[in-house]
């Protein structure tokens, strides 16, 4: 009976997993591996390519004639470059600011969670959004760029590489760090399990009352063991090396959170999207 | 939570799944 309802605790999360976020691992690979029967994914490879594809940025439906639209750009003027890297962080940010909400209502449904201290469901959040958004840009990523705008638009590392500093150094941690949590190769299935696990850790500062929060971990850590051995059977230590990446994460997230703080001191004209000012505000 | 009212309000928010 135990086993059953840890069975049944990983089928509820897969659900919602499934419910709130728009882009699953298992549709991305199929993209980027062109099994897809939708067109291919828009690639934007440089500053002519991001002008013609970004006003598609963050629309879920690309309507394909433009496609094959052509702009007259012979060379990009650099005052206009730079303003079209600022617009394009600015649709990153509302995207994430759109992602975390999708990470909240996820986590308003790990059993257990909404009964916690409203205070702590908050700190909870504010520490594990950042982490979760990072593991989820891992299945829309390979080792030469990643899908965004939920899969529409293909943009590869080389061209995020050559954005000017600091935008140029912000993803590519991010990369380093998806090729090597790619090759667990952990399903859509063990993501959900994953994801309730690092929301509800029991060590985040200024939590009021860790216990029940470790009580509801300890029931995912177990769910979660017991999942990725019946999907996984023969990756050894796949739990072990799960969890291990969870160590990595943090200081991922440190190092996102200090990029963010020397793109508002150098961009005059850069504002910060308020729900994730927020988050970032006395996080590490 | 004050200083994190956005955060707040997405969690008191019931989703539109539970009406």
């Amino acid at each position: 009976p135990e086993a059953a309802d840890l069975r049944a605790l990983a089928k509820h999360l897969y659900e919602s997993y499934l419910k709130n976020f728009p882009l699953t691992k298992a549709k991305a690979r199929a993209i980027l591996s062109g099994k897809t029967s939708d067109n291919a994914p828009f690639v934007v490879h440089d500053m002519k390519s991001l002008l013609e594809g970004e006003q598609f940025i963050n629309c879920r439906q690309i309507p394909r004639q433009d496609h094959h639209r052509h702009l007259n750009v012979s060379s990009v003027q650099s005052d206009l470059q730079r303003e079209v890297e600022l617009r394009f962080f600015h649709s990153c940010q509302s995207r994430s600011a759109e992602a975390v909400s999708e990470v909240t209502e996820f986590a308003k449904s790990i059993p257990g969670f909404l009964n916690l201290d409203l205070n702590d469901q908050v700190t909870l959040l504010k520490y594990a959004v950042i982490e979760v958004l990072i593991i989820m840009m891992a299945p829309l990523m390979n080792k030469d760029g990643t899908l965004i705008s939920y899969g529409q638009i293909f943009m590869t590392r080389e061209f995020l590489k050559s954005l000017r500093k600091p935008f140029s150094d912000m993803m590519e941690p991010k990369f380093e760090f998806s090729v090597k949590f790619n090759m667990l190769e952990l399903d859509d299935t063990d993501m959900a399990l994953f994801f309730a696990v690092i929301i509800l850790s029991g060590d985040r500062p200024g939590l009021l009352n860790v216990k029940p929060i470790e009580d509801l971990q300890e029931n995912v850590l177990h769910s979660l063991e017991l999942h990725l051995k019946m999907n996984h059977p023969d990756s050894l230590h796949l739990f072990a090396k799960v969890l291990q990446k969870m160590t990595d994460l943090r200081q991922i997230v440190s190092d996102h959170v200090h990029f963010i703080q020397l793109l508002k001191e150098s961009e005059i004209n850069m504002c910060l999207h308020p729900l994730l000012q927020e988050i970032m505000k006395d996080l590490y | 939570t004050e200083r994190h009212k956005i955060l707040h309000r997405l969690l008191q928010d019931s989703s539109p799944a539970d009406g």
